[in-house]
């Protein structure tokens, strides 16, 4: 699983 | 977006400018980590280099912005403008024993052995122990302002949200960042001493003194 897809968080 | 992590992102601004008009109001950032504060300029500014690559939304960019030019007017104000009231004496945790390990961590440990991951992944796990200079400080003194523990407990209500995010993103959306949540859980944990004496002494009109 690509977790790292992308940091949406802050 | 959920109501979790709105609220929790919300608490976390509502630390970062309570703790801001705090000094500003009083003048003074006597009992405040310098150092802590530092760590927090260090990990915004190492997660949010993404400003510059990735677009995620209106609010997702203003935030950070926010965060990081808040970071920075603190640091400003601890160690320029109001330095004579830094209590530096007190202010005495070896930042070095926590910048490295979680340094080495991030490159042992992270979603992709690439330069932007690292620096994300060394800006998650420095986040989740950057509070521990100021409940150093304050295990030192052995007392806080209140206003210091009011700001303690917005960010530490923020990690809790976050938490309570994760399960509702794993649920609703399959979605779930392994390496966010273990380090926001060791982060939230460490709050919960400063909880406990927040909810017995704070809120019942007492100040946060320690027993000596």
């Amino acid at each position: 699983a690509d977790e790292s897809a992308s940091h949406d968080e802050l | 977006m959920n109501i979790f992590r709105l609220t929790g992102d919300l608490s976390h601004l509502a630390a970062i400018i309570i703790l801001l008009l705090k000094i500003w109001k009083s003048r003074s950032c006597a009992g405040i980590s310098g150092k802590s504060q530092i760590l927090f300029a260090i990990v915004f500014t190492t997660r949010y280099l993404d400003l510059l690559s990735t677009f995620i939304s209106l609010y997702n960019s203003c935030m950070k912005v926010i965060y990081i030019g808040c970071a920075y007017a603190t640091v400003y104000m601890i160690y320029m403008k109001f330095r004579a009231t830094y209590d530096g004496n007190h202010d005495s945790f070896r930042v070095e024993f926590l910048v490295v390990p979680v340094g080495g961590l991030a490159v042992l440990i992270n979603h992709d052995f690439s330069f932007m991951e690292i620096l994300w992944t060394f800006s998650i796990y420095l986040e989740s122990v950057a509070i521990l200079p100021q409940l150093f400080m304050i295990s030192k003194t052995g007392e806080a302002e209140t206003i210091t523990t009011h700001y303690l407990f917005c960010l530490g209500l923020y990690r809790a949200l976050y938490i309570f995010n994760w399960v509702w993103r794993f649920y609703f959306e399959g979605f779930f960042d392994l390496i966010a949540i273990v380090a926001g859980v060791v982060q939230t944990i460490l709050y919960c001493d400063f909880f406990y004496l927040y909810v017995t002494k704070v809120l019942k009109g007492k100040k946060l003194s320690l027993p000596a």
